[in-house]
């Protein structure tokens, strides 16, 4: 049965993508079999992958606003074994208002994926910066989240909403979601406040225990391997950044013997 | 009349808060009279500025879910002089629902403001990661926009959507509102990436003409700064990004004789 993991945060530019992208290229190397979902219409982890060319009725809008779409049509390979892609484009940003009416709108993305999860051993899905209809499918498709926080002041601003809407659609729409982690992304060793945020985390008594080991530094290799449009572990695969997604990928893998 | 500059881009952490808080604190040390608007749930440019205990019957939601709500009651003077703050609170994330019924929805805000933006000579509006009906009534309220867009590979895959969204929010709902200029900011001078996304937006003809001089290089006070609730141009007033937002606010400034 496949772990299939949202990567959600409504703060901006926390890293969800960066994660999505380079957990999903990490988990494929250590031999799992990984499909990346891009449930944000900017289409950030399409670009990330190398994949621009990509229109509307290719990509996950199509999937979403047709009452019956299903997503085995629209799954891509990509350049890297066990790495497959649902390309997004950046006419989903209209699939709110046309869902918002259709009956059972928050379960469209679970009805979509239908058996296909059962191919692979993750499904990782990249949410846009809100906490909206298109994250709460990406909820009520999941068996897990994951919330990358950046180690910076404004980090915990949002985190009672976050964990508020969490709660409310597993008591009213899917019981199995868990909470697998929460990861402290862009630490930066120079200065004290990354050190502070993370100590704020570690005090927090609904977030410390749910604390990943492994933190993703600074690390400008990671925005550079975005330009190239390849995964960090294969644009560099020795700089501490690749290294802190494989790191990260043996730990997500650790958990499946015992959630 | 007041310049109301709504500041905005759906691109998640590129900037919008902290150009936000910053220009509108130097603005104010350049003597003008600056209104703040928070108008993102996560209520980042509150924290920022040092206010924590704002309720929501305190905040900006509590003005645009009533029908006939005004803002004048809800400004609060900061500790700093000439620089005022319409908060923000975490309940906001609801407005979005609660609006979409509402008969004149997209023109809520510029109805609450009133005439309250005669008393300023800048209103800024912080804007949530998203091109949604809270956005397009910031929009519709403003005379100009901001653009901050991150020097980063992922910086223009949304700059369509969002230059569409302002060509129809000008057609067809507020003919007024003019692009006054695209901020790159978090340009790290470590790499090449930053420079070949700066090259990029100078090429492309519809950016181009609207780029500011003015460039905001990664700084670690601007994040330690937003942890003490201080404008980096008052927590450390030598530092390259406290220069560079003061370089900023000279440049509007300069734009008030010759828009
Ligand atoms: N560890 C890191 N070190 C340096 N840069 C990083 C790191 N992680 C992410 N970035 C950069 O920070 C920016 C934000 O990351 P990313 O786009 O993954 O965040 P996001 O949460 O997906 O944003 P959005 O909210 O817009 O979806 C990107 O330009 C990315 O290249
Ligand atoms: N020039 C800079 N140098 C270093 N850090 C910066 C700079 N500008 C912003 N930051 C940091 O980057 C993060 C994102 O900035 P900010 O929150 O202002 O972006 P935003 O666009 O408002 O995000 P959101 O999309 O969530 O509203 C913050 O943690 C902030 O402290
Ligand atoms: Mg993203
Ligand atoms: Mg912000």
């Amino acid at each position: 049965m496949a772990r299939i993991i949202s990567i959600l945060n409504q703060k901006g530019g926390v890293g969800k993508t960066t994660t999505a992208l380079n957990l999903g290229a990490a988990l494929a190397e250590l031999g799992r079999k990984v499909l990346l979902i891009d449930l944000d219409p900017q289409a950030n982890l399409t670009h990330g992958l190398g994949m621009s060319d990509i229109s509307s009725k290719g990509s996950i809008y199509d999937v979403l606003v047709n009452q019956h779409g299903v997503v085995a049509p629209y799954i891509r390979l990509t350049r890297w074994p066990r790495l497959d892609l649902l390309p997004s484009h950046i006419d989903l940003s209209g699939a709110e208002i046309e869902m918002v009416s259709m009956y059972g709108r928050e379960t469209r993305l679970s009805r979509a994926l239908g058996d296909v999860p059962q191919k692979y051993d993750y499904v990782l899905i990249d949410c846009l910066p809100s906490l909206s209809l298109l994250t709460i499918n990406a909820m009520t498709a999941s068996t897990e989240m994951i919330v990358p926080m950046q180690a910076h002041p404004f980090a915990l601003d949002g985190i009672d909403k976050l964990l508020e809407v969490y709660s409310l659609v597993k008591e009213q729409i899917n019981p199995d979601i868990i909470l697998a982690g929460v990861l402290i992304t862009m630490f930066d060793t120079r200065t004290n406040i990354s050190r502070e945020v993370q100590e704020r985390l570690q005090s927090d008594g609904r977030l410390a225990p749910h604390l990943l080991k492994t933190v993703v530094r600074q690390n400008i290799k990671i925005a550079e391997s975005q330009g190239a449009g390849v995964p960090v572990i294969h644009f560099d695969p020795a700089c501490h950044g690749a290294e802190a997604y494989r790191e990260l990928a043996r730990e997500i893998a650790a958990q499946e013997t015992s959630p």
